[in-house]
């Protein structure tokens, strides 16, 4: 464990936590992707299928845990609890379209050809697309509420700390695994523009709008 | 191999 991963966990945990809250004391889930909180939910369900066969520490189980519950609590709460707040007309991105050719690639291009590891790889590269919905949702809504700004920031940060921790750990230890690295690059990518945007504007006090 | 290391991150 190095620092650069710690603060990566725990900013991921604090964007899981921030999403969750929004939608539990606002009673609403607008302008939340619910497809992007379903592939989070799957990425961690197919990332986590070792939690009770492989331990490696109370950290790491509690943290894998947490996720775990977290992720499916938001998807109860968007899907059932309050499913009247839930903005299906702007969250219509094909998730098939991720899915598949994402699941394609994990037979294609992993570590090792077994079942564990080739659901690893696809949680691995789903993750790097898993926000594409969401993106997508407040590219069409034009606009996104601050907190849920501030969600995408801390969820974008933990997998840009995760780049240096794997700079980190190549340099000290000799530790690379490509395939998460990639994944990585491209799921930090895609959070450019929104970064630049919540930089330009959230931190000077305006609402998050994408120019029309 | 790969598989012969931990997958010890999150």
């Amino acid at each position: 464990m190095n620092i650069f991963r710690l603060l990566g966990d725990l900013s991921h945990l604090l964007a899981i936590i921030i999403l969750l809250l929004k939608i539990w004391r606002t009673r609403s889930c607008a302008g939340v992707s619910g497809k992007s909180q379903i592939l989070f939910a799957l990425v961690f369900t197919t990332r986590y299928l070792d939690l009770f066969t492989n331990f490696i520490s109370m950290y790491n189980s509690a943290m894998k845990l947490i996720y775990l519950v977290c992720s499916y609590a938001t998807v109860f709460l968007m899907y059932f609890k309050f499913k009247a707040t839930y903005d299906s007309n702007h969250d219509t991105f094909r998730m098939e379209f991720l899915v598949v050719p994402v699941g394609g690639l994990a037979f294609l291009v992993n570590h090792d050809f077994t079942p564990l590891e080739i659901l690893w790889t696809f949680s691995i590269y789903l993750e790097a697309v898993a926000i594409l919905p969401q993106l997508f949702m407040i590219s069409k809504t034009g606009e996104a509420e601050t907190i849920t700004s501030h969600y995408l920031f801390a969820l974008g940060s933990y997998r840009a700390l995760y780049i240096v921790n794997w700079v980190f750990r190549f340099y000290t230890e000799g530790f690379f695994d490509l395939i998460a690295i990639v994944a990585g690059c491209v799921q930090t990518i895609l959070y450019c523009d929104f970064f630049y945007l919540y930089i330009t504007k959230v931190l000077k006090g305006k609402q998050l709008t994408l120019p029309a | 191999h790969n598989n012969e290391i931990i997958k010890d991150e999150l």
